[in-house]
């Protein structure tokens, strides 16, 4: 038996917004310590890490370890059932291949009740290390995304520059080229504001910018993202969800010829 | 030119 209960269930919401432009459909992978997902998109070129800890559960209950395979854009559909300020408790039986999504609003006067039928999925799991960065930079995710929207108007690939003094993503394209820099900046009050820098080597990678686009969809979780970058390695977009968990994405360079 | 990789370049299987 698997059963979880979110006080704020809408936080099943805000990670769906950015799975679902990524992955169509995933095996989410479920254990005593809590629940993970790990999916690439079609083209392998993008892979979305998601781990939410037992403890961040109301009643976390996984009599044992088990994948359940989904389809998002179903999940979607199920989640629009859900009010933004209502709870939300997950249940699977082990002998069912369904699982059973219940809705309650905090006032206790409306329950709503959905079952969805799991499906098989062959994915493959990737082992990432654990690596070292060469740099890790940490920013409002609410910058990060509007940067990478302006700059997805110009161009079709960024290059992430990181030095001692700060980030810089540039594009080019038919319009022409653009350069946008944040330096670390620790002076506001509130540490969520910050950006900071933390620099082993100085680096420089080339992405295609869309999937940044597509990640920055997860700001609603946090108010910092990070991201980390090592020479010749994929980049990893972090954003935490304070002591639940978090979700990341990692991303595979471009390589020049 | 530039081409984009792919994960399994730099991430082996589990």
């Amino acid at each position: 038996m698997f059963e979880a209960k979110l006080i704020q269930g809408n936080l099943i919401k805000k990670i769906m917004e950015g799975l679902k432009d990524l992955v169509t459909e995933a095996n989410f992978d479920l254990s005593p310590g809590g629940v993970s997902l790990q999916a690439m998109d079609s083209s392998h070129v993008a892979l979305v890490a998601l781990m939410l800890r037992g403890d961040a559960f109301e009643n976390y209950r996984c009599d044992r370890p088990r994948s359940i395979g989904m389809n998002l854009v179903n999940l979607s559909k199920v989640l629009k059932c859900a009010g933004n300020d209502d709870t939300m408790t997950l249940k699977a039986d082990d002998t069912q291949n369904n699982i059973t999504l219940v809705f309650e609003s905090q006032a206790e006067d409306k329950y709503a009740e959905v079952q969805m039928e799991l499906m098989d999925i062959d994915s493959e799991h990737l082992g990432i290390p654990d690596n070292t960065y060469d740099a890790i930079v940490k920013m409002p995710s609410a910058q990060f995304s509007q940067i990478v929207k302006d700059l997805s108007s110009i161009g079709d690939t960024v290059t992430v520059s990181v030095t001692k003094d700060g980030i810089t993503f540039s594009t080019s394209g038919d319009v022409g080229t653009a350069h946008i820099t944040c330096k670390q900046n620790t002076s506001m009050e509130k540490e969520a504001d910050h950006t900071t820098v933390n620099l082993e080597h100085p680096v420089t990678l080339t992405f295609a910018l869309r999937y940044f686009v597509t990640f920055a969809k997860s700001t609603s979780l946090s108010h910092q993202m990070s991201i980390s970058l090592s020479k010749e390695l994929p980049v990893m977009v972090e954003y935490a969800m304070g002591d639940m968990g978090h979700i990341r994405f990692y991303l595979a360079p471009k390589i020049d010829d | 030119r530039s081409t984009q990789g792919r994960l399994e370049s730099f991430f082996g299987p589990v």
